[in-house]
């Protein structure tokens, strides 16, 4: 069962300036980030109940914490997944979505079922063999309310992916 | 590549092809052009000295001098344009970085840092900003919003009521910075939102700054009893900064919107295809 009072609680303990500033010690900050993980798990059971009920479809709601830093394990190995999208402003809102994936083209569709254009960025790393794809389209969603797109891997075809390799080079050169 | 520049329907963003930084933003919508200088700098944090034994540490910001130093000179860039965005890739140094990113349709630039771990081995402090040099003639004021509604006028090297005499020229005109600062002239505003809370200041005319990361070796003295310092090699910190370049009767309008936008973004779920009927009872 979903539950959302962890959350609140630790959100209430941090506000304290010393969770807001960082003038706490190390081992107090390190609780603090403790409190939040721990709120954060039951909230997102409430959301997934939440939007099955909305929805009206039971899945396996996935959260990826650590889209920032371009990470999310279902978006990079499924061939074909779903982004929900919440909108909590009491406005319709277009979003940009960007999410890590596997070297591909994708083929995204809107509620309605119509094709959304899409781009593969590729992200430099510091490794110099390294990039990582980024899978970037635009998502309109209601007012207070959820939009569902669906995202497939067209493994067939050549990635039209642009090669930032190729422009460094050049600058490297100036 | 004598013009390096990304852009969409809205903004231009123009960059130095010799030193990968940001030179010039244009509001192609409403015909507005600013040069801008952005680029990062680090203040080494002060130790104490012969005026005050203060260190600056996790309460107290004492930088050791006036002037920050630059990162780096020059970054290593890379270019990366598709339909839906576009992007430069910019590599400041192996602790600094930033993507200064264009999606279409949008009518602000956005900048996104990554900064950390800061080295800190030879012994300095450091107190990482990002600024932004334009030509705007800003006579001492600046913008903060104190608590993410009001926004207050800020005036260099002065109080509203008292008369300042002011020993810490830097720090004593950092103010909080909780989801945007500017800086205008009569035509034009340069805003910039944040993602977190930070400090900010507007330390000459036409100059915009904020810190986006700080990490310090020794303690304050102030009650923690340890410096700002992580354990092991240190925190890596990556933020957003929104730039928008507007007229001035037009700015808030913008601002107001896309803070709105950032603070209450959208929620991002994802499911594998599939999936039974769900039912209530």
């Amino acid at each position: 069962s979903g539950n959302c009072a962890p959350l609140n609680e630790a959100m209430a303990v941090l506000q304290h300036h010393d969770a807001v500033t960082g003038t706490a010690r190390q081992l107090v900050a390190e609780d603090y980030a403790r409190q939040l993980s721990e709120g954060w798990g039951p909230s997102e059971v409430l959301l997934s109940n939440a939007l099955a009920r909305l929805s009206g479809s039971k899945k396996t709601f996935t959260f990826c914490r650590d889209l920032n830093i371009s990470i999310c394990p279902l978006s990079q190995k499924s061939a074909s997944f779903q982004v929900i999208l919440y909108n909590p402003l009491g406005r319709k809102v277009d979003h940009m979505v960007r999410l890590p994936v596997s070297k591909s083209s994708f083929h995204v569709k809107d509620p309605s079922g119509q094709t959304v254009p899409n781009s593969v960025v590729v992200v430099p790393s510091a490794e110099p063999q390294e990039h990582y794809p980024e899978l970037v389209f635009s998502a309109s969603v209601p007012a207070l309310g959820f939009s569902i797109y669906s995202v497939t891997k067209i493994s067939h075809q050549k990635p039209s992916i642009p090669l930032p390799n190729s422009i460094s080079r050049k600058f490297r050169s100036r | 590549f004598r013009v390096l520049a990304i852009e969409n329907e809205y903004i231009r963003a123009t960059f130095n092809p010799d030193t990968g930084f940001l030179t010039e933003i244009r509001n192609k919508d409403k015909n507005l052009l600013l040069p801008v200088n952005q680029s990062f700098f680090w203040y080494g944090a002060s130790s104490g000295d012969l005026e005050s034994w203060q260190t600056s540490g996790a309460y107290i910001f004492r930088p050791e001098g006036r002037k920050p130093y630059p990162v780096s000179h020059y970054a290593q860039i890379r270019l990366v344009k598709t339909p839906l965005v576009q992007e430069l890739h910019q590599n400041f140094s192996a602790w600094c970085s930033q993507v200064v990113r264009l999606y279409q349709g949008q009518r602000h630039l956005e900048l996104e840092w990554t900064v950390g771990p800061i080295p800190v081995g030879e012994g300095w402090g450091k107190e990482v900003i990002s600024r932004f040099d334009t030509p705007l003639k800003t006579n001492g004021l600046f913008y903060t919003d104190s608590n993410g509604r009001e926004i207050l006028q800020r005036k260099r090297d002065y109080r509203p009521t008292w008369e300042l005499d002011l020993w810490e020229p830097v720090a004593g005109n950092y103010y909080p910075v909780n989801t945007r600062i500017y800086i205008k002239d009569r035509n034009m505003q340069l805003t910039v939102l944040t993602d977190r809370s930070q400090g900010g200041s507007s330390l000459g005319n036409g100059s915009l700054e904020l810190m986006v990361h700080r990490r310090l070796v020794k303690d304050d003295g102030r009650g923690l009893q340890e410096p700002l310092k992580e354990n092991g090699s240190g925190l890596v910190a990556r933020g957003r900064h929104l730039v928008l370049l507007d007229r001035v009767g037009e700015a808030a309008a913008g601002h107001r919107l896309l803070a709105e936008k950032e603070v209450l973004a959208p929620q991002v779920v994802l499911a594998p295809d599939g999936g039974a009927l769900y039912h209530p009872q």
